[in-house]
């Protein structure tokens, strides 16, 4: 459902 | 310290939500200082004025969605948001990262002539004109100068948005006593920082008061999405950020 804060809270933190 | 937090540890706590606000601020604060008495012209301001209501929402969008993405980027530097589960990692962002993006701007809002940071300068009001929600702005902008009012500091605007992301009030946490017990170390950090800067006593009491506005605003700003939606369905389906439409639709 929160597919692209999903997805920003995975990557890794640069 | 309160609650067998030792100082150390909310030393440690203060130390990283710090780091983790001056590493991910869009701005730094001399960045800010240098542009602060740089305004909008008057031709710059009609410009604004003179745009379609679509065009400045989705530019509107486009600036609240890069500072959203700043305010993700600062929440997984806290320490234990990431050990949060991901359900009440993702309901603390949705509901918190706007009001995070206001707590921050309050560093780019210059109170002295009542100018927001938009668009590489500083401008009035009158700027946003034409979004057709002069309540809204008006509102936000209040609320920018009476956090300046309060002359945080940088260690104090990086803990009282902590606080505000990582709050139990939100609906729907699945792990509540986790986010509680990683919310009042927090706020024991801030409350230490604040009564060494201030003179005030109530200080501290005089920020937590802006929470109230802080999630009016946020509901403010819904409202007027779902009203410019009803008038501009194309608009927000096909040129609004993604993110955007992820967060407040």
């Amino acid at each position: 459902k929160h597919k692209i804060l999903h997805q920003l809270l995975q990557n890794s933190t640069s | 310290g309160p609650n067998n937090v030792s100082m150390g540890e909310l030393d440690r706590i203060a130390q990283n939500i710090i780091k983790s606000h001056l590493e991910t601020c869009q701005y730094t604060t001399e960045e800010l200082q240098q542009l602060a008495w740089q305004t909008h012209s008057y031709e710059e301001v009609k410009m604004f004025q003179g745009k379609p209501r679509d065009v400045l929402w989705q530019q509107c969008a486009i600036q609240i969605t890069h500072a959203i993405q700043y305010v993700v980027e600062f929440a997984k530097r806290i320490s234990g948001f990431m050990e949060l589960c991901q359900n009440d990692q993702i309901l603390l962002l949705k509901s918190g990262c706007l009001e995070v993006v206001l707590v921050r701007m309050c560093r780019a809002f210059n109170p002295l002539n009542n100018t927001v940071l938009f668009e590489g300068k500083y401008g009035g009001m009158q700027m946003f004109k034409a979004l057709g929600c002069d309540d809204l702005v008006s509102a936000v902008f209040d609320f920018a100068k009476s956090l300046c009012a309060l002359q945080l500091t940088e260690e104090e605007i990086a803990l009282f948005s902590a606080a505000v992301l990582i709050s139990t009030d939100r609906p729907w946490l699945m792990e509540p006593r986790k986010v509680q017990k990683l919310q009042e170390k927090i706020y024991f950090a801030l409350q230490h920082i604040m009564q060494k800067n201030h003179m005030d006593e109530d200080a501290l009491a005089k920020l937590i008061s802006r929470i109230p506005t802080l999630s009016a605003l946020c509901t403010l700003h819904t409202e007027e999405l779902q009203a410019f939606q009803q008038l501009h369905p194309e608009t927000v389906n096909v040129l609004f950020p993604p993110l955007y439409k992820e967060l407040f639709n």
